[in-house]
Formats: C-alpha cells, sequence, structure tokens
C-alpha cells in the first residue's frame, strides 16, 4: 500500500500553523 | 447571494499512531515504575501541539528519558516487538547538550513521524533520548538485528538527516548485546 512520507520541510512549516 | 463556505480545518495524517513515554529516574522504584505513558497521537498538528508544550530534552533532569515508540510497542528490549532488534546509537559529549542535543532529538522525531526511512520504515519501532550527566544518548530502535539492508540503510539515511559529517562513525548494536554486556563489551553489529 502506499506510506503516508512527510519531508522534513514540510513537517517545519506545519509548526506554527493553526 | 454570497455563499459562505467554510473549510473544514483537517489535520495532517501520519502514517502511524505514536506514543510519547517519560523516564523519571527514581531509584527507589523499579524501573517499569518510573515509565509514564504520556500521549498518543496520529497528526503532524497533535504531534506539534505535544511538542511545542513538553520540556525540551536539555532542560530534563539527568537520569530522564523520552521515548518515542509506535503505537502497540512499549519502550523496552523485552517488547516481543523490540526483542530480536537493536538500535542505532548516537553518543554525544557533555558540550553537546547546549548546542546539538534538541536538534538532533526533533531531527529524530520528525525522521519518526515522517516515515523517512521509505519502504523500510516498517523495521522501526521507536526512537530514545536518555539524558545523562557522564554524556547523553539518542537512538533509533528497529525490529530486527538481522534484517541487514534495512538496518543499513535507516543508518545511513539517520546520519544524513542529523547532518553528521563523513568521518563519524555510528553504531547499531543488537538488544540482546546491551542488554547483557556494558559498555565497552557491547559490539557493534554494524556500522555507517
Amino acid at each position: 500500500g502506499t506510506r503516508i512520507i512527510y519531508d522534513r520541510k514540510f513537517l517545519m512549516e506545519c509548526r506554527h500553523s493553526p | 447571494k454570497e455563499h459562505l463556505t467554510i473549510q473544514p480545518y483537517v489535520k495532517h495524517p501520519l502514517q502511524n499512531r505514536w506514543t510519547l513515554w517519560f523516564f523519571k529516574n527514581d531509584k527507589s522504584k523499579p524501573w517499569q515504575a518510573n515509565l509514564r505513558l504520556v500521549t498518543k497521537f496520529d497528526t503532524v498538528e497533535d504531534f506539534w501541539a505535544l511538542y511545542n508544550h513538553i520540556q525540551l530534552a536539555s532542560r530534563l533532569m539527568s537520569g530522564c528519558d523520552y521515548s518515542l515508540f509506535k503505537d502497540g510497542i512499549e519502550p523496552m528490549w523485552e517488547d516481543n516487538r523490540n526483542k530480536c532488534g537493536g538500535r542505532w546509537l548516537i553518543t554525544l559529549s557533555k558540550q553537546q547538550r547546549m548546542l546539538e542535543l534538541d536538534q538532533f532529538w526533533l531531527e529524530t522525531l520528525l525522521c519518526l513521524i515522517g516515515e523517512a526511512f521509505d519502504d523500510y520504515s516498517n523495521e522501526v519501532c521507536g526512537g530514545v533520548i536518555n539524558v545523562r550527566a557522564k554524556g547523553d544518548k539518542i537512538a533509533i530502535w528497529t525490529r530486527d538485528t538481522e534484517n541487514q539492508e534495512a538496518v543499513l540503510h535507516i543508518g545511513k539515511t539517520y546520519k544524513e538527516r542529523l547532518g553528521l559529517p563523513v568521518k563519524i562513525v555510528i553504531g547499531y548494536q543488537a538488544h540482546a548485546d546491551t542488554a547483557t554486556k556494558s559498555g565497552l563489551g557491547i559490539k557493534n553489529k554494524f556500522v555507517v
């Protein structure tokens, strides 16, 4: 199946999102 | 008439649900009694809500650990998913606590929740940080020491993600060896 992968950049951008 | 639609706020799901554990050393109690389950999460947003809320590792008292493991795996060698496994171990000098400990641990967490090891991510059980006066340690635990291809891929990727120079060598140790030997008696099964 597919795996949900998040790179570092995306995860860091989410840090202070609402 | 203008129609205002409100977009539902959707959190970003993670591949796995993760459990954060906290260990605080109280020598009057058995090891397991000092281990507490903090919380579980399965979205990027809930991870940050937790991370932004808890104490940085560098500010923990000596003897404390954080562990982040996949749901259902306890952060100990004895767990069925760990007992045939081992860990990629990063040992830090006292000087590195100020500069690199928090940065390395956050990078470790992002590798885990983001599934940084591609298809080999299935082999990952979790990560542990030990805050110790004699030198801090950070590790990624995998479930099978015999799965050389996976172990090596995880080690290489992890080293890259931490930004460690090529000349720095990190080692992978079997839990079975860590449990029965100590210090210099523990051999690295693999190095990258």
